[in-house]
């Protein structure tokens, strides 16, 4: 499967396969590392899972997938001004996984070339640890709400597509009982007037058919708008619980590792003095605790960045929030449009 | 330098990109 992308702010189509996306993810991971890299969808269907996802919507659901996943990317404020998405989004060359890989091998992770990484600290302020932990609560909190509102938002879209289905076929049998030119036993046709009845039924189907295409356009807009839009929303929110995973898993626990690993040194040490051993051992291990003071002050550099970049992505975390008005503006929008057309057939209908 | 000082509309209207599957 391949796809066609096209970035409106540069103005060209680029032509992308799924594991174009996966290196481009994997390099974006490594450079920005401290920030909130949405994840891809899966590449395969999980065989083996009971599933009621045909081949066709596995592929449409990873599609969409994809173009949420890099609309993320190219309206952050900092990802969408580095040479890597500029490079996804327009070079044209034969090969783009290597010009990925060449570009991050040569820009570094984004700790050697922030103007402020080493200051970092400076920044900060004092009680970040704190803003820290009641931001992510409250996250989270946000988090599963909007998967509640997504999984609801999806039922009411599958509604209306199977709303579409049956006042379509409801209008289609209509006419299949006005279409019966059987001739009515007589006892029918002197006391009831289903002969009249059943010739009106048949032009009714063309409104049913009406009734019907409101309905599967409602449903597609509540899917593109809202459900869509919500999505969007939570691949956002979901990269920020992951960032946050990998702050404390990683940076902090790579601290605490080189610690560790110090203190066992400074130890080693120690004892190597009182027992006097030979010299150049132990200038030896002088000199990798001097290397590993050096790896340790570059951690806790690299901590007060990483701090200093999850402030930044909470906030932007926060700056996205107003998109809720305008998942619940199309929301509306749809349901007004929906049963304003709709009341309008019906209303042609009643005599 | 901490600050993100941007809003949703100026976000969003960095770029927009497209993702079609070709046939």
């Amino acid at each position: 499967v391949e796809y066609q992308v096209t970035s409106q702010r540069y103005k060209i189509s680029v032509y992308r396969r799924y594991s174009d996306f996966d290196v481009f993810h994997e390099v974006l991971l490594q450079r920005f590392a401290y920030r909130v890299v949405p994840a891809l969808p899966p590449k395969r269907m999980l065989k083996g899972v009971l599933t009621s996802v045909s081949e066709r919507e596995f592929i449409e659901g990873r599609r969409r997938a994809l173009g949420r996943f890099i609309n993320l990317v190219a309206c952050h404020p900092f990802f969408s001004e580095d040479e890597l998405v500029k490079t996804f989004l327009t070079f044209n060359g034969s090969d783009v996984q290597t010009k990925l890989r060449d570009t991050c091998k040569k820009t570094g992770d984004e700790f050697m070339t922030h103007r402020i990484a080493t200051q970092a600290k400076e920044y900060l302020p004092a009680d970040i640890q704190a803003q820290f932990s009641t931001s992510r609560d409250v996250i989270r909190n946000i988090h599963n709400s909007f998967q509640k509102l997504r999984d609801r938002a999806e039922k009411m879209a599958d509604r209306s597509k199977e709303n579409a289905t049956d006042l379509l076929m409801f209008g289609r049998e209509l006419s299949t009982l006005g279409s019966d030119a059987s001739p009515l036993p007589s006892l029918a046709s002197s006391q009831s007037t289903w002969g009249t009845l059943r010739q009106s039924l048949k032009s009714l189907s063309v409104e049913f058919s009406v009734l019907s295409d409101k309905a599967a356009q409602q449903g597609r807009r509540e899917e593109d708008d809202v459900v869509e839009k919500l999505n969007f929303f939570l691949d956002l929110l979901q990269s920020y619980r992951d960032l946050c995973e990998r702050h404390e898993k990683g940076v902090l626990h790579e601290h605490q590792k080189a610690l560790h690993k110090y203190s066992v040194m400074k130890r080693q040490m120690m004892s190597a003095t009182v027992q006097s051993k030979e010299p150049a051992s132990v200038e030896q291990l002088e000199s990798r605790i001097v290397q590993q003071e050096s790896a340790i002050q570059t951690m806790e550099l690299r901590n007060y960045f990483s701090l200093f970049c999850l402030h930044q992505e909470t906030q932007l975390i926060f700056t996205y929030l107003p998109i809720t008005s305008h998942i619940l503006g199309a929301f509306v929008n749809s349901q007004v449009q929906g049963h304003r057309e709709m009341g309008e057939v019906w209303n042609e209908l009643q005599p | 330098a901490l600050t993100i000082s941007q809003t949703l509309d100026q976000l969003l209207s960095r770029d927009t990109v497209q993702v079609e599957l070709i046939p």
